[in-house]
């Protein structure tokens, strides 16, 4: 564990919280994605069926796994039940077979090992590295969106920022070991954000509403 | 020697 790495969770922590606090004082997931909260269930349910197999990490990393699990299976009831008419499905139109196919494949041919878990493993990974777009995509058609939602997505966009310096120090204290997998997949899923930080600093930051150009 | 693959991150 190093700083880069423990700032990256409790950001991926706070974004969660942001999002969920979001929904419960505004009761509305107007502006949300759920096609993306949906793909981050698959995301975690795929990555940490490990949990199961008796391959212990640590307190900390089952913790936070069980975590990530129990909150985003969470989002999904608020979503889909508790505030389901503040759910517009009209304007959530990211095909996710554009998402799911190609990451399948890759997982298929690109993995560690060819069993079960780390197939799905590696599928994990490559989901996650685009599980964003549909929000993105959904922000990009509305042109707007509320200040909570942006910070949301700032907690999320700095938890995989830091990723990369945490893997640059692993590297040179752990002596050369990378994880090519995790880091090419963790790279394309930092660039996904650079236009949203973009907008984030230049106006959010600013106290101006996320708006996009026209 | 680049050590064995193991999933010890979120």
């Amino acid at each position: 564990m190093n700083l880069f790495r423990l700032v990256a969770d409790l950001s991926h922590l706070a974004s969660i919280f942001i999002l969920l606090h979001k929904i419960q004082t505004t009761r509305s997931c107007r502006g949300i994605s759920i096609k993306t909260q949906l793909l981050y269930v698959l995301v975690f349910v795929t990555r940490y069926l490990d949990l199961f197999t008796g391959d212990f990490v640590s307190i900390y990393n089952s913790v936070m796994k069980l975590f990530f699990i129990g909150s985003s299976c969470y989002i999904i009831y608020l979503m889909r039940i508790k505030y389901k008419p503040t759910n517009d499905p009209s304007i959530d139109t990211f095909r996710l077979e554009y998402i799911l196919g190609p990451t399948a494949v890759l997982a298929l041919i690109f993995n560690y090992k060819f069993t079960f878990l780390e197939v799905l493993w590696a599928f994990s990974i490559y989901l996650e590295a685009v599980a964003i777009l549909p929000q993105l995509f959904m922000l990009q058609r509305t042109g707007e969106a509320e200040t909570i939602t942006t910070h949301y997505l700032a907690a999320l966009g700095i938890y995989r920022g830091l990723y990369i310096p945490n893997w640059i120090y692993r590297y040179f204290t752990e002596g050369g070991a990378i994880d090519p997998i995790a880091v090419v997949a963790g790279i394309v899923q930092t660039a996904l954000y650079v236009d949203f930080f973009y907008v984030y600093f230049t106006k959010v930051l600013q106290g101006q509403k996320f708006e996009l150009p026209a | 020697k680049q050590k064995e693959h193991e999933h010890d991150e979120l």
